[in-house]
C-alpha cells in the first residue's frame, strides 16, 4: 500500500492512500485504504493521515480519523495520537504503521513493524528516505 | 516549515536479510521520485491535495510497490485496487474499491471527490465512471509483474490463504 500526506503554504492538509490489497484476496475483499477514516483521513483542524498494514485492524479501529480526532479533541500531537493508536493497534493482533502531518506541518511515522517504505521532505529543507 | 510532505510505500516483514540489494535500491529511488514530485507542487505553492496525488501517481507506477503496477494479485489471479483521496480544507474525499482498468486509480478517486455527488465507488460502477471521466484506462496486463504471479502461486501450492502471508505479500 502506498500513499501520502502533505502540508501546503497555505495550511491545508491532505492524503492520499493506494493499494492492491493482499495476495490471494477472495470474495471482493476490501481493506482501509479506500475506507474513508480508515486508511485514509484529512482535516484541516488536526492533520492528515495515510495507513499501511493489515486493513482489518485498521477498520476496526478507525485508525486514521482516531488519530485526527485524538489530536482535536484530546490535544494530543498526531505524532502522541499515533503512538496510542498504533500500540491499539499492535495489543489487537494488528500491524501496520502511518504518516501523519499536523496543521502546523510537524509531520512523521510510526509503525510496528521491522520496516516500513517511507519518505518525508519539507520547506526547511529536510529530506530523508528511510525502510527499515 | 511551511510546507511538508510525507509518503509511505508499504510496511511489513521488510528486513535487510529478505529485501535484495537491487529491490532495495529500486525502492528507494522510487520513494526518493514521489517525495520529489510533491515536494516540487508545495514548493512552488501548489496544494496539498495536488502533493498527495502526483507522490501517489508516481508510486502507482512504480513495480516495487503493491498498488497500480506491481500490485497484488486476487486468488484467481486478477487485479482489483482500491484508492481514496481527501481534502482537508472542507473533508471533500472520494475512493475507489475494486477497479481493474484504471492506471492511476487515485486519480479516479480524485474524481469521485470532484466530479460526483458520493465518496465511495465499487467494482463495475467504478470502472465505468472511470471510462465515462475518460481516465487513462490500461489491459489487466499492465499492473501485473512475475514476482506477484510467483507469490500467488507460492500462496496457493501451500494451499494458504492470503492471511497466511498477509504482511509479507500485501
Amino acid at each position: 500500500t502506498v500513499g501520502a500526506v502533505a502540508r501546503d503554504v497555505a495550511g491545508h492538509v491532505a492524503a492520499a492512500t493506494s493499494t492492491g490489497g493482499v495476495t490471494g484476496k477472495r470474495w471482493g475483499r476490501i481493506g482501509d485504504s479506500p475506507l474513508i477514516g480508515a486508511g485514509t483521513y484529512a482535516d484541516d483542524r488536526a492533520g492528515a493521515v495515510s495507513a499501511t498494514g493489515a486493513g482489518e485492524f485498521f477498520i476496526r479501529i478507525g485508525v486514521a480519523h482516531e488519530i485526527a480526532a485524538r489530536k482535536r479533541m484530546l490535544g494530543e500531537t498526531m505524532l502522541g495520537a499515533g503512538d496510542a493508536v498504533i500500540a491499539e493497534l499492535g495489543a489487537m493482533g494488528g500491524s501496520g504503521g502511518v504518516i501523519v502531518v499536523d496543521k502546523e506541518g510537524e509531520g512523521g511515522w510510526r509503525f510496528n513493524t521491522p520496516g516500513m517504505y517511507r519518505a518525508m521532505a519539507s520547506g526547511g529543507g529536510r529530506r530523508r528516505i528511510a525502510i527499515f | 516549515s511551511d510546507w511538508t510532505i510525507l509518503i509511505h510505500g508499504g510496511a511489513g516483514v521488510i528486513t535487510r536479510e529478505t529485501l535484495d540489494p537491487a529491490a532495495e535500491a529500486g525502492a528507494r529511488a522510487g520513494l526518493g521520485a514521489a517525495v520529489d514530485a510533491g515536494a516540487a507542487i508545495l514548493a512552488a505553492g501548489g496544494s496539498a491535495i495536488d502533493a498527495v496525488e502526483a507522490a501517489v501517481r508516481l508510486l502507482e507506477d512504480d513495480p516495487h510497490f503493491n498498488a497500480g503496477r506491481g500490485a497484488a494479485l486476487t486468488y484467481d489471479g486478477a487485479v482489483e485496487l482500491d484508492a481514496a483521496i481527501m481534502d482537508g480544507r472542507d473533508r471533500a474525499a472520494g475512493a475507489v474499491a475494486g477497479v481493474t482498468r484504471t492506471r492511476h486509480p487515485v486519480s479516479l478517486a480524485r474524481q469521485v471527490l470532484g466530479a460526483s455527488p458520493h465518496v465511495l465507488l465499487g467494482g463495475a460502477g467504478a470502472d465505468a465512471f472511470a471510462r465515462e471521466q475518460g481516465l487513462d484506462q490500461v489491459e489487466p496486463e499492465w499492473f501485473e509483474i512475475p514476482e506477484r504471479r510467483r507469490q500467488l502461486e507460492a500462496m496457493r501450492a501451500r494451499g494458504g490463504d492470503h492471511f497466511d502471508i498477509d504482511m509479507k505479500y500485501g
